[in-house]
């Protein structure tokens, strides 16, 4: 237990670095390859002259996802993390010292691919988005509580291969989030076509307008 | 440490159980959703008559893939972990008290969908195979090391959707597997149209042979 009250007592230091900035800070979570550096390469596109935005990358190892970030003119920051498979607050506190938060209204943590520890670990951040791409089957929810529960938005994505795909149910995923007594909102996206990507920006900009 | 040590001691004890019988352990482990129950749909229809097989699978949550195994006319016990990552030593041998090992040739056990915890936690098996889905993205084996090199064989599966993804290439992943200096083969196959199936037996059949 002190492990996590260690955490906890971190994170809350680290929000307090995001509050004095103004910063909403986004927790971006799901099983590996759902798809969430693409969707971060396209929202980046999509905010660009709107939000100020940076974003802190967690990978056992590569360098390969901030690479493709930083492509998209952004700060991103890549936390190595070894053999840990979650990102912790202490990682991204030492991450924050390389982003001038007074300079950015937005920051994207892309955790670790991982459907169960990242959900348990506070980083300071303000909400939990969980990635569910079509490939992966419709039942995580049940079979991954953990992180569902913890879902303040959740992304159905690669929907441009519902057409290919016979046995995913975009309404059974989300029945199955309910079923867990989350009211957390679903949306259906595809950051290779575009679809659904207004509303996944619009639900960004309304977190970001309420926090403030 | 004593967590691992005190898991390997249990792990010891799981393979002399195996090695009474003759029985041949497979750990299967991938991301979730790669296939894994899948696989082991079709592979029980193909060993029907020819190998006495039975699961062990383990999630946090729900018996979902358990009934979809027993199905296929097998004994497959299913292990709730509650919060935890992985399967280990002591998880499996409470499982081996539902199973009479003089009747099967063939144990698997279907690790947590995790691409991190589960390589680090010896069962008492004899073999890891690795699911990769070519949904994922090819990146994986660089950006999950430790999952990888603890790798006897790579399974490139659902390899009926290269036709319709754009950015997936079986040799980068091959090539990636190799320089993490892991000489393990890699199959291709797609357990929903049957392909790259048989090479998947006979791999199985021959470590059953080299085992006894
Ligand atoms: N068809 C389709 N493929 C996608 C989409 N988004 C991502 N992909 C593919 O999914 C694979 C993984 O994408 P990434 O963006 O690297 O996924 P990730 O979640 O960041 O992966 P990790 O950081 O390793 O956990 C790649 O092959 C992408 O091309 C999409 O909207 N549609
Ligand atoms: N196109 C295609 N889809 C597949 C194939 N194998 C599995 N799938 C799909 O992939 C999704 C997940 O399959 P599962 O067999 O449940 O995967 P799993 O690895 O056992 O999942 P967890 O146990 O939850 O980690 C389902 O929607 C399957 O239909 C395949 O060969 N081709
Ligand atoms: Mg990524
Ligand atoms: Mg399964
Ligand atoms: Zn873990
Ligand atoms: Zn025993």
């Amino acid at each position: 237990q002190s492990l996590l009250s260690e955490n906890d007592h971190q994170a809350a230091h680290n929000r307090q670095h995001f509050e004095q900035h103004g910063v909403l800070a986004v927790n971006l979570m799901s099983s590996p390859g759902s798809g969430k550096t693409a969707l971060l390469e396209q929202t980046l596109e999509l905010l660009r002259d709107r939000l100020r935005v940076a974003v802190i990358v967690g990978d056992l190892e590569t360098e390969n996802d901030a690479v493709r970030l930083r492509q998209h003119g952004v700060t991103a920051v890549q936390i190595s993390t070894g053999s840990a498979c979650h990102l912790d607050a202490h990682m991204v506190h030492s991450a924050l010292h390389e982003i001038d938060l007074s300079e950015i209204d937005l920051l994207f943590i892309e955790n670790v691919g991982n459907l169960v520890c990242p959900a348990s670990f506070d980083l300071g951040h303000h909400r939990n988005v969980i990635l569910l791409s079509t490939t992966e089957g419709d039942d995580k929810p049940a079979k991954y509580p953990v992180m569902f529960r913890a879902a303040d938005l959740m992304l159905i994505s690669k929907c441009d291969l519902l057409e290919v795909l016979d046995d995913f149910s975009p309404q059974r995923a989300m029945q199955q989030l309910q079923q867990l007594a989350n009211p957390a909102p679903t949306l259906q996206l595809s950051a290779k076509r575009g679809s659904g990507m207004a509303a996944w920006i619009a639900w960004l900009q309304q977190q970001l307008d309420d926090h403030r």
